[in-house]
């Protein structure tokens, strides 16, 4: 774990005295290393480093008895903060029905966590209605039919095959039935794919949507960056679900992700079960991330 | 970077954005790096065109085995070929592909549904058995993926079938139970047919990080993996994953995916990967 590589670090150094520039210095080396093979983004993390390493040579570690703990503590409170300090939650229109859009990567776990979330909100007392627009991939419309049927909570279907359309006549239609929220699962797609990037920009106007939450698999290494970057350029993401967290992925990504848009984490999927949905805690991804 | 190395910090530094930005990793990238210092000790200086020139055939040497490998077609009818990995990495997907290039060659081809936990992921198999002419033998959802297995293997058996391609569930291989479930569904097939599974492709996602590595070791530990196919390199990410899974397993890498249509499969080819993470 990085503490224990940094005790061993500063440990070696002990004979000099107290920490010194050069023990933090190569506490920082240790550190970088640690988040590198969590995944984080190499540009995140020479800034993240840099921040820290200003911090490290301040007072309170430098004439510390215990400089190892107190890196350590340093390095945790200052992922805490940047993954958004307290969990973030789900803001809901005054006037229903408030609409959700999850977009992202090609199996990145959107059409689960549709199911997931809408479990979620059911046993919160509100009433969700479920759509999926996406009209590409095999089976996709079935996958969350089934999904609704599983849970026994409602999706919207039509004939009509046109993603925009689809959009509007769930709106509609959740509008005049009292749904509280309308759930919209989108089609994979890429972020350099400019064609489905503009359908999501008019599907999201369609909607005047209040959430529109990057669903991103935990296991992304540096490319995360590239893909959250340019979904929030396009459609201005409010928050992200991040997946596959019951995996051993250390979710470096999430640093990444929210460094680079500022959008809050504001669920985990903890498994492909639709109750393994849960609310994003910081300071237990920052333990994850350190290792 | 070491005193005696002609390579300047901003060279390492230029070197370490081209590879770890790649996915390559922080120890691959530094044992590279160590070997291009290695490399250029004594040299006065070294310009920035023979740094690269280095970092390609360090890249070169470690990936060059890695597609050469044929399948180990042995004349046993049906040859069958499992698809394995963790979830949403394009399994089922890659099925449709490898379909459409087997066919193109002249081979007869089937799939066993073996997915049977997923929502609609028989329907889905059964679109792309569709697309393909293929034929699909499926059961219930719910159903054992083993059981399934057995009957597309009589089956394929039965009409004479070249290939059986075997669409397995998504799992994330810290699951015991789900990686003994493969492992089940390998010996069945092994009781079946002498040699099979004859392979067994191991997908990973192009943009998954230094987990890729960890995935690569608990399946090939667990059930054997006889090749990987890399998909989603249509988009951003490089996939350097596999020059780190290439240098410790030497899985050879068989196929890369390039899109969502039947025909996105292409051979994995070391000269185009490198010339992308360069
Ligand atoms: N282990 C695990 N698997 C998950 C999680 N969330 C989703 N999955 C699985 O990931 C795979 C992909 O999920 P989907 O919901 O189909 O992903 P998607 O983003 O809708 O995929 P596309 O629509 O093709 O872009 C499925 O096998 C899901 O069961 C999670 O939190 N943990
Ligand atoms: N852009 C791109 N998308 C791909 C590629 N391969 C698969 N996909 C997409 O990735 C998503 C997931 O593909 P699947 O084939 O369902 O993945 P899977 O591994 O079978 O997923 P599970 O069975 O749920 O674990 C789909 O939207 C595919 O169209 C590829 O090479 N490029
Ligand atoms: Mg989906
Ligand atoms: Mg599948």
């Amino acid at each position: 774990s990085l503490s224990e590589r940094l005790q061993k670090t500063l440990r070696n150094l002990k004979g000099e005295g107290r920490v010194s520039e050069r023990h933090v210095q190569e506490s920082m080396r240790e550190i970088r290393m640690a988040l590198l093979e969590a995944d984080v983004n190499f540009k995140v993390v020479k800034e993240f480093v840099a921040g820290l390493k200003t911090k490290a040579l301040g007072e309170e570690v430098l004439k510390s008895l215990t400089p190892g703990q107190q890196i350590v503590k340093l390095v945790r409170d200052e992922l805490v903060e940047l993954l958004g300090k307290e969990p973030s939650e789900l803001e809901f229109k005054k006037v229903p029905p408030t609409a959700v859009v999850l977009v992202g990567l090609q199996g990145s776990g959107k059409t689960t966590s549709t199911g997931k979330l809408a479990r979620w909100l059911s046993l919160q007392g509100r009433r969700p209605l479920m759509v999926s627009t996406d009209v590409y991939r095999p089976a996709a419309l079935d996958q969350l039919r089934i999904i609704g049927e599983a849970l026994q909570l409602p999706v919207f279907e039509s004939e009509s095959r046109d993603p925009v359309q689809l959009a509007r006549e769930a709106f509609t239609h959740s509008r005049n039935m009292g749904f509280d929220v309308l759930l919209v699962d989108t089609a994979g797609r890429l972020h350099i794919d400019d064609a489905l990037m503009t359908e999501l920009e008019q599907i999201r106007h369609e909607l005047s949507a209040e959430e529109v939450l990057l669903v991103a698999d935990a296991m992304t290494g540096q490319d995360a960056v590239n893909s959250a970057a340019e979904f929030n350029r396009r459609i201005h993401l409010s928050g992200v679900i991040l997946t596959k967290l019951d995996g051993d992925a250390r979710g470096g990504a999430a640093l990444s992700i929210r460094e680079v848009t500022g959008t809050p984490i504001k669920f985990i999927g903890v498994g492909e079960k639709y109750e393994a949905l849960e609310v994003f805690h910081p300071d237990r991804l920052a333990g994850r991330i350190l290792g | 970077g070491s005193s005696e190395s002609p390579v300047t910090p901003e060279q390492i530094e230029e070197l370490e954005a081209i590879l770890l930005g790649a996915d390559v990793g922080v120890q691959t990238t530094l044992e590279i790096v160590g070997k291009i210092e290695d490399e250029t000790r004594g040299n006065r200086f070294v310009t920035s065109h023979q740094v690269k020139r280095l970092i390609r055939e360090e890249l070169h040497r470690i990936l060059d085995n890695s597609g050469s490998a044929e399948e180990s077609g042995n004349g046993e009818r049906p040859q069958v070929v499992f698809v394995v990995g963790v979830n949403g990495v394009g399994k089922t997907t890659t099925i449709g592909k490898l379909a459409h290039l087997y066919k193109s060659e002249g081979k007869s081809v089937s799939f066993s549904a073996s997915d049977t936990f997923r929502a609609a992921a028989i329907e889905q198999i059964c679109i792309w058995g569709e697309r393909t002419g293929c034929q699909v033998i499926r059961q219930e959802q719910g159903s054992d993926p083993a059981a399934v297995l057995f009957d597309a293997i009589a089956a394929s058996r039965a009409q004479n079938v070249d290939v059986l391609i075997v669409d397995t569930a998504g799992r994330i291989h810290t699951k015991h139970n789900l990686m003994q479930e493969l492992e089940k569904m390998r010996r069945v097939a092994a009781r079946e047919i002498e040699a099979a599974p004859h392979e067994i492709f191991l997908v990973l996602d192009a943009t998954t990080g230094q987990n890729g590595l960890i995935q690569a070791r608990e399946f090939l530990r667990s059930s054997g993996i006889t090749g990987l196919i890399v998909t989603k390199l249509d988009g951003t990410a490089k996939g350097g994953i596999i020059v780190a899974i290439t240098k410790e397993l030497s899985i050879p890498i068989r196929y890369i995916g390039v899109g969502e249509t039947v025909e996105d499969l292409l051979p994995f080819d070391p000269t185009v990967f490198v010339e992308t993470i360069l």
